[in-house]
């Protein structure tokens, strides 16, 4: 398992090396092991640097880089070993419209091998969808599906 | 070990029978705040055995089963059911040859539990090894709650290796 | 400060219970103490009934619930005891269209007391501004700020 | 006590002067992930006597001063001034018959702090005792952060009462 771990650390780790340009449009990001002696217990620090920018501590990145860069982490893992389906909700409530598309972009190459559920209140998102599923409360309280015309939003 | 369909009855704010097919591709859920979209990713994260309330924004497991609104009264029991298409030929030799398998997780108001695949009795133990065997298992890096992605970089670094111990 | 303490509950608790009404458009919200007794220690619990809906546990209302219902607890205290200016932060992005016209109505409204900045990335948001700023690193890394027109959103 | 101008130097992602000019209602800032919106906001808290780096998102106060880019190197101090309306000739007798009154908070890379009130050189106490005799200061119900929102609701019971205690 020890040998397992660093396996698939590396692999994710190019994947994520590879990921987060798509979604920054440049910039790098890596993962580091914080002690590579002690593979059991060792943790995964994550050192960002967006296009332009200088390396620095992680929690200095705005709202949306920190999103964003998590979604690349996310993304850079499921394109490894792949989930039959992925539910993400509302993860682009942080991100700007030119992020957003970069984002759809990706999720819509990623959808042809896994099934993609995206909860948004964003156009953009809905606008790359191929199923639409409206929920609204007709009755308080009690939900229901309707069919949605994008224009509704 | 794609989603084919969800059924949902009973849970949170569907107390009237709810069903979504789902095909290829890319699904959005939209609505209003309150709506119920959230809901629907608690009720599949339900269906495939969670066990903790409080992943479900709950304090008890009861919490998920319809409590009524100011028009309807509450409901006794919630039930949702998962339909999977398995073409892939997964799962334990007594659903290998199904093309389809139908996950259903039910709780009663007074505790009492139900599980079932295909319509056949089993224990929450059978539901949860399906989805690890099947390789669905994983939630951690497939399923992102409202609010939790900024988790993963706020968290400390021990707290991150599930992630990769997940996908290895 | 005992007495004090239970005055300005009192009047922050009415105030709550008049402007969660307004931003839900109906529903009823309200404060109350975990222990009367002992005014130096108790804790403040918070009861929430949307329109329709039941009074339930806190935790089970959705993101876009939750935040409305801060919104509504932080505008009832500034509007018992308002501070010269008020900085916002995203507080709409979890928000859908409706909620968010009815948040910039209330803003609207303050902002003749107070000064607000609301930091956004939603046009309606924008549409309600008197001044707007746009903040853009055209130099990676540098920030500066340039006049905004609202298409460019 | 509202707020005239900020004025931006050297303070995280604001290595060039940049100043702000406010006026009466609502201002929005907007623009694209990372351009320093929020910096604005760490700006204000900043000056007026924030001392937790850690809320102003760094590790170390020295984290507040642009550390340079691909393209500019750091520089050696931060400085944000916010210059106030005294109109209800408020604050410390020095200060009171003054109808502007300039706070400036300056930190060099090797530590040194330095404070000013209308340019006159003062301790951090006289800054966050300005804010708070001229009622500013409670800047717990008046300066939410991003993601901060939540908090209120996610909070023990106990947790909140500051929200009271402050505004009482
Ligand atoms: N057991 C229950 N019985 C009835 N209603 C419930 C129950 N559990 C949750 N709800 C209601 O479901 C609503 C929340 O739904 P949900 O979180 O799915 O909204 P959402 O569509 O995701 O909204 P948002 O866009 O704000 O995130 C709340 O109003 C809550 O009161
Ligand atoms: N000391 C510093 N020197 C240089 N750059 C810094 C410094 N501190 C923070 N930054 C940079 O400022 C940027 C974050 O700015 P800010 O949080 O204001 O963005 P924002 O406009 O609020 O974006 P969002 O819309 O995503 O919230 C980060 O890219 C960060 O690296
Ligand atoms: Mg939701
Ligand atoms: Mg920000």
């Amino acid at each position: 398992t020890r040998k397992r771990f660093s396996e698939t650390f590396r692999q994710v780790n190019d994947r994520f090396q590879e990921v987060f340009p798509r979604l920054f449009l440049g910039g790098k990001a890596e993962l580091r092991l914080t002690d590579e002696q002690d593979l059991l217990e060792t943790g995964i620090d994550i050192a960002v640097q967006p296009p332009g920018k200088k390396l620095q501590n992680v929690n200095l990145l705005s709202g949306g880089e920190k999103a964003l860069t998590a979604v690349a982490l996310i993304f850079a893992i499921f394109l490894i070993k792949p989930s039959p389906f992925c539910i993400l909700d509302e993860v682009d409530a942080p991100l700007d419209d030119a992020n957003i598309e970069r984002f759809n972009e990706l999720v819509r190459e990623m959808s042809d091998k896994s099934q993609f559920i995206l909860i948004t209140h964003n156009k953009r998102t809905m606008n790359v969808a191929d199923t639409l599923y409206g929920v609204t409360m007709e009755s308080p309280g009690v939900s229901k599906l309707v069919s949605v015309r994008i224009n509704d939003f | 070990m794609k989603i084919k369909r969800l059924e949902i009855v009973g849970f949170k704010s569907f107390v009237d029978r709810v069903c979504l097919d789902f095909s290829e591709g890319i699904a959005a859920v939209v609505g209003p705040n309150g709506c119920g979209k959230s809901n629907i990713l608690d009720a599949i994260r339900w269906v495939m055995g969670e066990q903790s309330a409080r992943n479900l924004r709950g304090r008890s497991m009861e919490d998920v089963i319809f409590g009524g609104s100011e028009m309807r009264k509450p409901v006794g029991m919630a039930e949702v059911s998962l339909i999977l298409s398995n073409e892939g030929r997964l799962g334990p030799p007594a659903l290998r040859d199904y093309p389809e398998i139908m996950v259903t997780r039910r709780l009663y108001r007074n505790g009492d539990s139900e599980y079932r695949l295909n319509k056949t009795p089993c224990r929450l133990l059978d539901i949860t090894e399906l989805f690890i065997d099947t390789g669905v298992g994983a939630r951690a890096y497939s399923i992102i709650e409202q609010g939790k992605i900024g988790m993963i970089l706020s968290a400390r670094p021990e707290d991150r290796r599930f992630l990769i111990e997940e996908a290895a």
